[in-house]
């Protein structure tokens, strides 16, 4: 039980650190899991720490909205590094994120899509038109049905 | 491998049969308020057989297509097909679950490439193609993704013991 | 204690369909309050149904992030029309709203502040572009702190 | 009446005594992520007498500004200042509210016009500019505004009973 456990902390601990800093562009920015009992582990807790860029030390919880959906989602793909999935799917992920901050997200997301498969659901079109295809939703009055279209965007780069 | 397609048969807002597709490795999903948008990341959540009451439902039979203000049709019945495409081997994979009515009580049908299996069959089957419903790590439901942040040191020592 | 409480639930109750109407800019949307005991309505609940443009009766629970939105402002406007209070102060409540809808609330607010201030935290220039002034904050790196500038919008109304 | 004008000083990210305003009817407060805008509502939610687990700390020691990464200064205070503008005497009354450390404990001060008072007297004063700071109504935090549509009916009720 407890390697088992410690395999998977120590690969997303790793790699939490490289992939926030990746995410926000900045290396000043640090993001790290400190064990809260390291003779065994699974009984205590697990301390997750994200220090936005160009500032220091802060507990997690007077993050601002924004800052802790970024931390949140480095999160998510460390722990991705340790057990792939082949594909993930983000519903409206970007709601509380600033201008500077979805375009960081969105290019972290089109880099990643190389090796994983995003879906993502947005209402942002910063977000949504980096995308390689779209999936547009409309609500049929007629039929009073969802209905879809789809276009390839890969037809429209340049 | 990744999602090619998915076939959605009177789930949630989505009437009749759809084919929605091709999916390409970073896919987007856009449209107005109340479209349909979340109904669709339901119907891949479903289909993984993710359980009901995470996708906005009390009951199977909610997830059945109903038109406002009107009562579910006893015979009504859903289906998702979710058609996977392994990049190594080329081949397709169809992974379906649908709902069937039998006197007024709902249950689930679980197939793959059209076969009936038992529900641990199906889930091996996707453990094999490395998905983990269980861990739930790779989706994102609305709303959801600050509290990932903000979750208690145990309960993220719970989070990564259900991967580990 | 009845002719108390009956006397807010009337009046807010007789408000909010046309405030919802008003928001959504159409005549089709419906939104009432019910009472689940009528003798005794403290005792009870009050349930909230709210039926966005061009649909049916559905259950609340069932709408979509956006649409509970747009019927959550409806209810706090239809409640201040019984109990108004000078201001009100609303932080990015348009994170899940599209563009229509952030179009829709941004005009129902400014008409709403010729008689209430209301104080609008917001990421979005469709929204924000609306209001009489500005206040943008920004974090100094110097001084480690939030500074502020003020821009009065009404001298660059054309 | 409106809020005409604001004084913050020390308090959360706004470090030493800033004046922020004038103010007008229609006023919208922007900036990046953690600039310090929901701080800036706080500011105004703590002047009104809002308890502190409402304003996203655990004791009133927490919304004196301290920076990075720094113990707090156990002589340090923050107050703020609302100027309200009523516009019918077209006067001014000035609401404040600060924090003082003594021995290690922190406790509130409420002051009309530079002038002490108790805070049922304050609590009074400001509702008879009409703020009733119990119900909250006109108070929506980041990320509540969904959950307003989502109450259940007896919580529904029970927001119509505080305000009756
Ligand atoms: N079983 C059902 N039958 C028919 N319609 C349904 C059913 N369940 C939900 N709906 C409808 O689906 C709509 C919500 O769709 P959904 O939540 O997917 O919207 P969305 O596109 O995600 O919107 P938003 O951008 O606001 O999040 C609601 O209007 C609801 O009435
Ligand atoms: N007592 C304090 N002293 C100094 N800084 C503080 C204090 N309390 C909170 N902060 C800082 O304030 C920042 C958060 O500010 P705030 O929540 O107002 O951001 P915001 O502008 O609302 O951002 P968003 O757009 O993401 O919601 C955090 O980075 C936090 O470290
Ligand atoms: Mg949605
Ligand atoms: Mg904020």
């Amino acid at each position: 039980r407890y390697t088992l456990f410690m395999s998977a902390f120590d690969k997303i601990s790793k790699s939490i650190d490289s992939i926030y800093k990746k995410i926000t562009q900045n290396n000043s920015s640090r993001a790290y899991l400190t064990l809260e009992n390291l003779q065994e582990p699974y009984l205590e807790g697990i301390k997750f720490n994200a220090i936005p860029p160009s500032k220091r030390f802060r507990d997690m919880e007077q993050l601002s909205g924004g800052e802790k959906t970024v931390a949140a989602l480095a999160l998510l793909f460390a722990i991705h590094s340790f057990r792939p999935s082949p594909f993930f799917i983000l519903d409206e992920v970007d709601a509380a994120l600033d201008a500077g901050n979805v375009a960081n997200v969105a290019n972290y997301i089109q880099e990643r899509s190389e090796d994983l498969q995003c879906i993502v659901i947005s209402l942002k079109d910063t977000f949504y038109s980096k995308a390689r295809a779209l999936v547009g939703i409309y609500k049929d009055q007629k039929t009073a049905s969802s209905s879809t279209l789809t276009l390839d965007l890969e037809n429209y780069r340049d | 491998g990744y999602i090619e397609q998915l076939e959605v048969e009177n789930f949630k807002s989505y009437r009749d049969r759809q084919i929605i597709g091709p999916f390409k490795k970073f896919q987007s999903i856009i449209g107005p308020n109340g479209a349909g948008k979340s109904n669709l990341m339901d119907a891949i959540s479903f289909v993984l057989g993710v359980k009901t009451s995470q996708l906005r439902g009390s009951t199977l039979a909610d997830l059945i297509y109903r038109p406002d203000g009107q009562q579910l049709d006893p015979n009504a019945s859903c289906s998702i097909k979710l058609i996977w495409f392994n990049e190594e081997t080329r081949e397709d994979t169809v992974f379906q679950r649908r709902i069937v009515q039998k006197q007024g009580k709902a249950t689930s049908e679980y197939l793959i490439d059209a076969e009936t299996v038992k529900k641990e069959e199906y889930v091996d089957a996707l453990k094999n193609i490395g998905v983990l419903v269980k861990a739930r790590n790779f989706l994102v439901f609305q709303g959801e993704v600050e509290a990932i942040a903000s979750q208690t040191p145990k309960e993220l020592t719970a989070m990564i013991e259900t991967i580990a």
